[in-house]
């Protein structure tokens, strides 16, 4: 038996506005720890990792662990028929072959149950080792949302360097390059507004835009976003979830031959 | 030119 009472239900709606344009078909796995998803896009390039704790719903049961296969496309159909401020329950049966999706509305005066089918799906589950990695940008995610967006009209890629000045986004393209640099600026009237740099070494990658592009939909869910790179590692784009986990991204980049 | 890595190249199969 499983049951997952999700009182700001917008988070979940939100998370899926973020992953299902990446990935089609994914594992969610439900444990005492959390409620969770690995996937990776088709090219497997990028991957995805979600966490939502179990100490962040109102009221989790989950007797064992189970993992359910779903369609992420039609889950955010279902999703996006929940108002904003309705509490999502998600119920579903041991050995049951359907999920329970419940909406009640904050006053308790609206009820609606979506069933979906569960999926039987073979994923290939990567071990990600913690890393240290060279460097960690700590900026605001509407301006890392702006700058991959903005990149994206002129190049298919960018490099991102981190250097003790700052850290840089350049594209190229047919039309002419671009360059923007964020300087470390801790001195800002919100924390969230600031933008730190750790820097252990200089690092400079180049990634996919698009991927990138991808990951920003996650924006909605925190005000931050946390880039960290190393020269032998993914990128991971973490956006913490408030109170809850994290949604992470991790891209691997692009090789000169 | 450059080539995009799979992530298979970094993280192991479980």
């Amino acid at each position: 038996m499983l049951e997952l009472r999700l009182v700001q239900g917008s988070l979940l709606k939100k998370v899926l506005e973020a992953v299902k344009d990446l990935v089609n078909d994914a594992n969610f796995d439900c444990s005492a720890t959390g409620f969770s998803l690995q996937a990776m896009d088709s090219s497997h390039v990028a991957l995805v990792a979600l966490l939502l704790r179990s100490e962040g719903f109102e009221h989790y049961r989950c007797d064992r662990n189970i993992s359910m296969g779903m369609n992420l496309g039609n889950m955010a159909k279902m999703l996006k028929c929940a108002g904003n401020d309705d509490i999502i329950t998600l119920k579903a049966d041991d050995g049951s072959d359907v999920v329970t999706f419940m909406f009640e509305s904050p006053t308790q005066d609206k009820i609606a149950d979506f069933e979906m089918k569960l999926m039987d799906i073979d994923s290939e589950h990567l071990g990600i080792p913690e890393a240290e990695y060279h460097a960690i940008v700590r900026m605001p995610s509407s301006e890392f949302a702006r700058i991959c967006k903005d990149l994206s009209s002129i190049g298919d890629t960018v490099v991102i360097s981190v250097t003790k000045e700052g850290v840089k986004f350049s594209t190229r393209g047919d039309i002419g390059t671009a360059n923007i640099v964020c300087r470390q600026n801790t001195t800002v009237d919100k924390p969230e507004e600031a933008t730190v740099i750790e820097m252990n070494e200089p690092v400079s990658l180049t990634f996919a835009l698009r991927y990138f592009n991808s990951f920003t939909k996650a924006t909605p869910l925190s005000n931050t976003v946390t880039l960290s790179l190393s020269s032998e590692l993914p990128v991971v784009v973490e956006y913490k979830i408030a109170e809850m986990g994290y949604i992470r991204f991790y891209l691997a980049p692009k090789i000169e031959d | 030119d450059i080539f995009q890595n799979a992530l298979v190249a970094y993280f192991d199969s479980k």
